[in-house]
């Protein structure tokens, strides 16, 4: 199951760092 | 508890300081247990985690414990997110999206906060419609306020004594903007946050030099350059 925890929280830190723009402008 | 213990109690209609007894437990629960334990609880438990959540919100005067049963209900929602499971479940569920947009206040920082984020996060999953079903939401919260749909997350903004809640607004308006893709499209989101009071903010925000507002201020700055360079 771990694979499928801590969803919410990867995609807070993508939004938080930035990464998750900077993977969608590519 | 067991999940279906969890059901049983809210099934049961507490209110007041056992409802805030309950969620308190169920968030734990929900943050601690397997994600086989969250999808036995959200069978039912979702639904009826929402029903108290729009019953909280149609109360026309909301005392101070209906505030801290809101705000505790927004962190069960935010847990029972995130795993995979219950992420769809909420982004299959129309009724959620329009709840939590219902739910944005900004004379509450800390749940607004908690918010946007969420709102954020389910922008950028990746879900087909979702923009429309968020934007949707959005607009509907804001018609029964008789708001421009975007001046809540402006308000936000607006709130210098709640750095982490300008941070989390200017998240969302990243999310938002970069969304579409058509660019007409972003273009179009981007100039109604101007215009609902986001160009007046700007320099005040860059003045803060804040490290995180910084990221979201140049992701704002970098995407939109971008998007006049393509125009």
């Amino acid at each position: 199951e771990g694979d499928e925890t801590g969803v919410m929280d990867n995609l807070l830190e993508a939004l938080q760092s930035g990464a998750a723009f900077r993977d969608r402008r590519k | 508890l067991s999940s279906q213990e969890y059901v049983h109690e809210l099934r049961s209609g507490i209110s007041d300081e056992k409802l805030l007894n309950c969620l308190e437990s169920l968030r734990v629960s929900l943050t601690s247990n397997p994600v086989s334990w969250v999808n036995n609880f959200g069978h039912e438990g979702l639904g009826l985690l929402l029903d108290v959540l729009e019953k909280l919100l149609d109360k026309k005067q909301q005392e101070n414990i209906d505030k801290k049963n809101q705000y505790k209900l927004i962190q069960c929602l935010k847990a029972f997110m995130n795993n995979k499971f219950g992420l769809q479940r909420i982004l299959g569920d129309e009724r959620s999206l329009l709840l939590l947009a219902r739910a944005v206040d900004p004379k509450q920082p800390n749940m607004m906060t908690e918010i946007v984020k969420i709102l954020s996060a389910i922008c950028i999953v990746g879900e087909e419609n979702i923009l429309d079903k968020l934007l949707g939401a959005i607009t509907t919260a804001a018609e029964r306020n008789n708001r421009e749909r975007f001046s809540p997350i402006v308000e936000g903004l607006e709130n210098h004594e709640a750095l982490q809640l300008q941070v989390a607004c200017m998240q969302f308006i990243n999310a938002l903007v970069t969304s579409p893709y058509e660019l007409d499209f972003r273009i179009h989101l981007r100039n109604e946050f101007l215009r609902s009071g986001l160009k007046t903010m700007l320099p005040d925000l860059k003045e803060k030099e804040n490290d995180e507002l910084d990221i979201q201020l140049k992701v704002f700055d970098e995407n939109k350059e971008d998007d006049l360079t393509e125009l």
